[in-house]
């Protein structure tokens, strides 16, 4: 453990519980996208089988049980409790998009041909790319609650202090993980655009929009 | 294949 994973990892807690807030402040799931949240339920359980076999940390046990368990409870808020707030028509990316490609980049690149790892393998890949129904809503609208921005802006920087985190670790344990780190750097590549609004915008203290 | 990186990361 290093700081840039314990400080992503936190960021990435954060952006949970943002996202949570901002559900129960505005009572109202507008401008989050179900897609989204419901590829990150998938990641997490298709990433996290091994719960059941290996044992890790407790720490690791018990991040992985409050992503599985958090995701699950704010698929049920969307659906359920704030499906009112919900309004499908905007959330239209096609996931077959995501999950085809991740699936064949699974089959294609894993480090063994077993059930486990070739759905780890899926999850790395979908993890990647499971912002994009967010950002294209966001694309769509042209603009955000602050909260909301604030969790895409944790989540992004999660995905971000991983990248150092890889670096550090290859020099101090002589370790690369070829899979996690390409998908990685390709989804933190995939908030640029937003960290630039975010930040000359956002953080001046305007309202996220886009230019028309 | 090498074998597969400790799974410590989440």
């Amino acid at each position: 453990m290093n700081l840039f994973r314990l400080f992503g990892d936190l960021s990435h807690l954060a952006s949970i519980i943002i996202l949570l807030q901002k559900i129960r402040s505005t009572r109202s799931c507008r401008g989050i996208s179900f897609k989204t949240q419901a590829l990150y339920a998938t990641v997490f359980i298709t990433r996290y089988l091994d719960l059941f076999y290996d044992w890790v940390s407790l720490y690791n046990f018990t991040m992985k049980v409050f992503f599985i368990a958090s995701s699950c409870y704010i698929l049920y808020l969307m659906r359920y409790k704030y499906r009112p707030t919900h309004d499908p028509s905007i959330d239209t990316f096609r996931v077959e998009y995501l999950l085809g490609p991740s699936a064949v980049l699974a089959l294609l690149f894993h480090y063994r041909f077993t059930v486990p790892e070739v759905f780890w393998s899926f999850s790395i890949f979908l993890e990647a790319v499971a912002i994009l129904p967010q950002l294209f809503m966001l694309q769509r609208t042209g603009e955000a609650e602050t909260i909301t921005t604030h969790y895409l802006a944790a989540l992004g920087a999660y995905r971000a202090l991983y990248i150092p985190n890889w670096i550090y670790r290859y020099f101090t344990e002589d370790m690369v993980d070829p899979i996690a780190v390409t998908a990685g750097i390709v989804q933190t590549a995939l908030y640029l655009d937003f960290f630039y609004v975010y930040f000359t915008k956002v953080l001046q203290g305007q309202k996220f929009e886009l230019p028309a | 294949h090498e074998a597969p990186p400790t799974k410590d990361e989440l």
